[in-house]
């Protein structure tokens, strides 16, 4: 465990916890795509079930407990307590073309063939895509809440320090993980836009809305 | 079932 690793994790349950929060305050899910929030549950239920199978250790086991739980409370924040808030008109990404793509190289590139493995790795590859119908609802209705860019900044910084993680594990145990890596990769890239915008616009207190 | 590869992170 090392510093990169900690604040990679807490930056990720900030994001969950700031999203929580802006949908209880405002009892409303305007401007959050559910269909990410439901990929996100999707990967935490396929990348986690090793919570039955194996113990880590118990900060492992209580973090995948509360990503879990926070996951599942925000769907039903969105598609049940706040349905009426809920934006179905602009989260129109198809995630078929997510699911499909992201199943079919699941089972091809994968550390060994066997179901957890593959749900593993299924996980990997879906939540480097999840934030995709988050971003397409943002530039279709071009512009996003000021809470909503910090929900996304700290998600996006989990990846990065994630980044920082594997590079730092690479060099002092030799860990090297190629299928999360190049999958942490491609996912921080897709949040490269974003924090240009947030920087350029949000920490100077302007509403981050696209031209 | 038990899985091959130890998935330490989150």
């Amino acid at each position: 465990m090392n510093i990169f690793r900690i604040l990679g994790d807490v930056s990720h349950l900030l994001a969950m916890i700031i999203l929580l929060v802006k949908i209880w305050r405002s009892k409303s899910c305007a401007g959050i795509s559910g269909k990410s929030q439901i990929l996100f549950a999707l990967v935490f239920t396929t990348r986690y079930l090793d919570l039955f199978t194996i113990f880590i250790s118990v900060y492992n086991t209580v973090m995948k407990v509360i990503f879990l739980v926070c996951a599942y409370i925000t769907v039903y924040m969105i598609y049940m307590k706040f349905h009426k808030t809920f934006d179905r008109e602009h989260d129109s990404f198809r995630l078929e073309f997510l699911l499909v793509p992201v199943t079919g190289l699941s089972f091809l590139e994968n550390h060994s063939f066997t179901p957890l493995e593959i749900l593993w790795t299924f996980s990997i590859y879906l939540e480097s895509v999840a934030i995709l119908p988050q971003l397409f609802m943002i530039s279709k209705t071009g512009e996003a809440e000021t809470i909503t860019t910090h929900y996304l900044f700290f998600l996006g910084l989990y990846r990065a320090l994630y980044l920082a993680n594997w590079i730092w594990r690479y060099h002092t145990e030799n860990f090297y993980d190629q299928i999360a890596v190049v999958s942490g990769v491609v996912q921080t890239i897709f949040y490269c836009d974003f924090f240009y915008l947030y920087v350029t616009k949000v920490l100077k207190g302007k509403k981050l809305s696209l031209p | 079932i038990v899985a091959k590869t130890l998935h330490d992170e989150l």
